[in-house]
Formats: C-alpha cells, structure tokens, sequence
C-alpha cells in the first residue's frame, strides 16, 4: 500500500487545537552560552535519593542540572569535550548516574559514557566504542546496541552496563546483508528489537539470542524513514515511522509520523494511521520524538507539532516562543514533559 | 482499515520466528 492509500489522521484546523495541553513549568536560559545539540532527562542518585535530572549538551560541554525547586534548575555537574564535538545524547533506560553521549563531526565516531567518581565526586569519561557508528539506541535492562561499517562488514553489537560506567557484557547480534539506519526496542514483546535499513526494509532481532529472526521489504513510499517506536499486540507490530521526505499532497496535507501494521509471520505491512499537520499549518518533518502513544515534531517553520497516536490527530501546536525557532524536541523520560530546545540554547520544559 | 491483506496472525509469532530462525 502506498502513502496516498493510507488512512489520514483528523486535519483540524490551527484554531481547533488547545493550546492549555502544553504548560510552560520552567525553563533553563541558555544553559550552556552556546547552541545546543540535544536535551534529555534523567534519573540522578544524590545522598541516597533518585532526583529527575535535566542533561543539556552543545558541541563541546555536557552539563547536568538539578532540579532546586519546581521552577528553578541548578547546574551540577559539567564534562568537556576538546577534540571531538558532541552530536547527541543517547539515553539508556534503567541506568542512574550514566550519561552516554555520541560523539564525531558529521558520522558517529565515538560513543562515551559520561559519569562522577564515587570517591570525590569529579566528573569523569569512559570510552565505550570507536570506529564508524551508524546507528545506535539505549535498551532496558542497562543495554545499549550499535551498529558499526556498512552492508558487508557490519557489526551490531549490545553492550550491557556495569555500575562504574564500563561495559560488563558484550553481545553480537547477526547483521542484515543491508546496512541499518535505525533501531527500535519493542513494547510489548520482550527481547524483540527492530531495525529500519537504507533500502526500506524492516529486520527484527532476538535481542537474547542474537538471532536475525526476519527481514521484511516495505514500500518504497517509505524511503529512508526514521523508525520511533514499535509496539507488539494481538500478533502485529506497529511501527511509527517519520516522514522526512514525505510529498505533500491537497488532501494529505504534509506527512510527518506514519503508523504501519506489520504480520511479522507474513512479512505483509500496510500503513494505517498519516499523521499530517493541521490545515493552514506549513512544514515538514526536522526531529522528533515518540514516547508511548504521543509523537513530538519540530518542523522546518520553526514550529513544534504533537500528535496521539490512539486519538489519531494533532494535539497541540507550540509556535516560536520570543521569535526564536525551536530545535530540539524531547520527551522526558521521567514524567510526562516536554523538553523543547531553541536555536540559541534556550530550554523550555512544559507539561503535556 | 482491515488487516485481512496481511495473512495469518500468530499471537506467538515471536517465540515461532525465533524456532525458524539459524541459530
């Protein structure tokens, strides 16, 4: 099935939506005097008690904040980076006070976890892996898998965290014959993992034993789309893709997140659920994130867009706050907020 | 939007993918 077959989410117009489903709780002003490159929350063991942390990174400092009261963040911790920039923060669920972050200048070149001495409480850096990284995700169950080279010599590869940062266990995962663009742990059923490749297929792994248990071509219409999320139930697999390249259509409007159904026993997909942005709203599709049934955007006008996946429509729209466009957008994955990053470093964090 | 095209459904189809699957 093809994109235009697939059914359109509600296209409300801009006026219908409520903007009171996005309350501004604080903010962190320009937290790091530069811009910045990605936003996350975390979980912070300090004294004995687990504190909801807020990781900010531009290319050359990580900084971790902690909360003083509900409002206001105090900055606790900072790492720096002289030789390689940072590109992004990969967060690992089920780790506390571990920050892994990938590093490299266009291409991953280095994956580091980011921790303090238990000692004397100075922030330190533990090299994970080097070489040409291409796609990698934070598990549950403190792992991280990561894919290095291209079709014919790829190596995927799970690495599980010991307390001190290091990697305590290593695992291969077999490889596809194509080269993996992204990954995807899947809710529902565990120790199933999911891939998206560059030429549009999908791959499921046995994350236990390794095991490439099936490699399925989807449409074409799917070219190179990002993978957020995958959910089992009653024997399919929902998978929210991003519709980076997605062609606007009158009566589509402009795709951004696309929920396929696929029988993993058949290899058979078909895409159920556009999600396109309301009439009247321009824009394609710049980052975004998924956290359970609710897809963020950012878009190239600048503004931040938020679907439900089980309601099927646009939620919320956030418009350029103070004419500064939004860059980053992230759901925290210690409560239900919003962390929305501005061009010039701004951090905005709203509750959904 | 039916899910008729996509064949049969196994609500197991992980553990059976996983028995197919080379070691």
């Amino acid at each position: 099935h093809s994109t235009e077959q697939t059914e359109t989410a509600d296209r409300p117009a801009c006026d219908n939506l409520n903007p009171g489903n996005l309350q501004l709780v604080s903010e962190l002003k320009n937290p790091s005097s530069s811009c910045s490159v990605d936003v996350s929350a975390m979980w912070w063991e300090r004294a004995g008690a687990k504190e909801p942390c807020i990781v900010t990174a531009c290319e050359d400092v990580v900084s971790l904040w902690k909360p003083l009261n509900s409002l206001q963040w105090e900055k606790v911790h900072t790492w720096h980076f002289t030789e390689v920039p940072v590109l992004q923060i990969v967060p690992v669920p089920d780790v506390y006070n571990l920050i892994c972050v990938a590093l490299g200048s266009l291409e991953i070149r280095e994956i580091r976890a980011l921790l303090c001495s238990s000692g004397d409480d100075s922030e330190k850096q533990v090299l994970l892996k080097s070489g040409d990284i291409k796609a990698m995700l934070g598990l549950t169950k403190r792992r991280l898998v990561s894919s290095t080279g291209t079709f014919c010599n790829q190596q995927i590869q799970i690495m599980t965290f010991a307390d001190d940062g290091s990697s305590k266990d290593e695992q291969l995962l077999m490889p596809p014959d194509e080269t993996v663009l992204t990954f995807a742990e899947v809710q529902g059923t565990q120790e199933a993992l999911l891939g998206t490749t560059t030429v549009n297929s999908i791959v499921i792994w046995n994350l236990k034993t390794g095991q490439l248990l099936k490699k399925m071509h989807i449409d074409d219409s799917y070219q190179a789309s990002v993978c957020h999320g995958a959910y089992s139930e009653k024997g399919l697999l929902f998978v929210v893709v991003s519709q980076p390249c997605a062609k606007e259509s009158q009566a589509l409007g402009s795709p951004v997140f696309q929920l396929l159904v696929i029988n993993p026993k058949t290899a058979q997909s078909v895409g159920v659920l556009l999600c396109s942005l309301p009439q009247g709203q321009a824009g394609r599709f710049l980052e975004g994130d998924v956290k359970d049934h609710v897809a963020a955007a950012v878009l190239t006008s600048g503004t931040i867009a938020i679907w439900d996946l089980l309601l099927g429509h646009c939620t919320a729209l956030l418009p350029p706050v103070s004419d500064q466009s939004w860059s980053l957008v992230k759901w925290s994955g210690t409560d239900s907020h919003l962390l929305a990053g501005q061009k010039d470093g701004n951090i905005f964090i709203y509750r959904y | 939007c039916s899910t008729a095209d996509l064949g049969p459904i196994s609500l197991n189809w992980f553990e059976e993918l996983s028995s197919e699957a080379p070691p």
